[in-house]
């Protein structure tokens, strides 16, 4: 695995076709509220549990 | 008629022109859990079918399509099928017919209950409709289906498998020891660093980098590599079997403001590392 394979699957999963350029960007990195970084968690305990098979 | 994009297509039944028969293979023991299914054959000896029966047969209906099921039986007494393998056999032949049953032994290993059987059904059927020798597939006979089946040419269910103590990968590799050249198949720690990455700045909120973990080493290949007829092309090669999500919160932009938003990146981390020839399935123990 590789930094540009995180970068195309990140891209496929938001539908965009490159990443935010820098202007694109807050000068300041945006809280993250609560609930989201729940769901974040959530996802990361999950997928400690949930396997897929490759290929 | 579980698929989402096609529409059921209805079917009248035409003609109900097979034959039947489940075999029942116990495998208790017959394949230890630490081992890889590489193939399954079923053989069943094809009977001569009697001279004056064949004179009466019309070239059209000489052949007649045999079809292996995987049958399985649910905890609620239900049961379904699986279309594992079908061949066409001629009435003039006689002998072992061989079909691949591999996917019914790792459907089996996957979705039986401890100590269930394997269940095989056997199915001969009419390759030609029509009024010439309706009954000709019925002429198809599989030694032990009757009485006058001998003990030699019982159905036989022939396994070829690889020990994956000898022929599997280690586990995890040493850490903090670089693998040596030949070194056996194993997983080992590879860290991603998003924060080192321009693109993921400011854009990638969480995780600043995870463990993603690569697969390294060589793997054993099998004496002889026409042992198997599998459809398996190259030498076994060190892979990742089992794989998980990476979770990671972006930046996304709004109406010109940011908004963290979770998403989640599937096929991220290796979870464990397997040898295997390119392509093939690599056969797992399902959870409940």
């Amino acid at each position: 695995l590789t930094g540009e394979q995180v970068l195309e699957s990140l891209l496929r999963q938001l539908g965009l076709s490159e990443a935010p350029g820098p202007a694109q960007r807050d000068a300041e990195e945006p809280a993250t509220p609560a609930h989201v970084r729940a769901q974040y968690v959530a996802l990361l305990r999950r997928s400690h549990g949930a396997r897929s098979r490759g290929k | 008629r579980f698929s989402q994009r096609v529409r059921e297509v209805a079917g009248r039944l035409l003609a109900s022109e097979a034959s039947t028969h489940v075999l029942v293979f116990s495998m208790e023991g017959r394949l230890p859990p630490d081992s890889e299914l590489v193939q399954a054959v079923l053989r069943l000896f094809q009977q001569p079918v009697p001279k004056a029966a064949l004179r009466r047969l019309s070239p059209h209906s000489a052949q007649a399509r045999v079809t292996i099921q995987w049958l399985r039986i649910r905890e609620d007494s239900s049961n379904s099928t699986y279309l594992v393998d079908s061949r066409l056999v001629s009435l003039h032949e006689s002998g072992w017919k061989a079909f691949d049953v591999t996917e019914a032994v790792n459907f089996w290993r996957q979705l039986s209950r401890p100590g269930q059987p394997l269940l095989l059904q056997v199915s001969v059927q009419r390759e030609h409709l029509g009024p010439r020798a309706p009954g000709a597939h019925k002429l198809v006979r599989f030694a032990s289906q009757g009485r006058e089946g001998t003990g030699q040419a019982e159905p036989q269910l022939e396994l070829h498998s690889l020990d994956l103590g000898a022929y599997g990968a280690r586990g995890d590799c040493d850490p903090g020891a670089p693998v040596a050249e030949g070194a056996r198949c194993c997983r080992q720690e590879m860290y991603i660093d998003l924060r080192g990455m321009t693109w993921a700045q400011h854009w990638v909120l969480e995780p600043p980098g995870f463990l993603a973990y690569e697969c390294v080493g060589a793997c054993r290949q099998p004496p002889g590599p026409s042992t198997f007829t599998g459809p398996f092309l190259g030498p076994r090669r060190c892979i990742a079997s089992e794989t998980t999500s990476l979770p990671v919160i972006v930046s996304v932009q709004e109406g010109g403001r940011s908004r963290p938003q979770v998403v989640s990146l599937p096929n991220m981390r290796v979870e464990k590392c397997a040898c295997s020839w390119d392509g093939a399935p690599v056969p797992r123990k399902l959870g409940p």
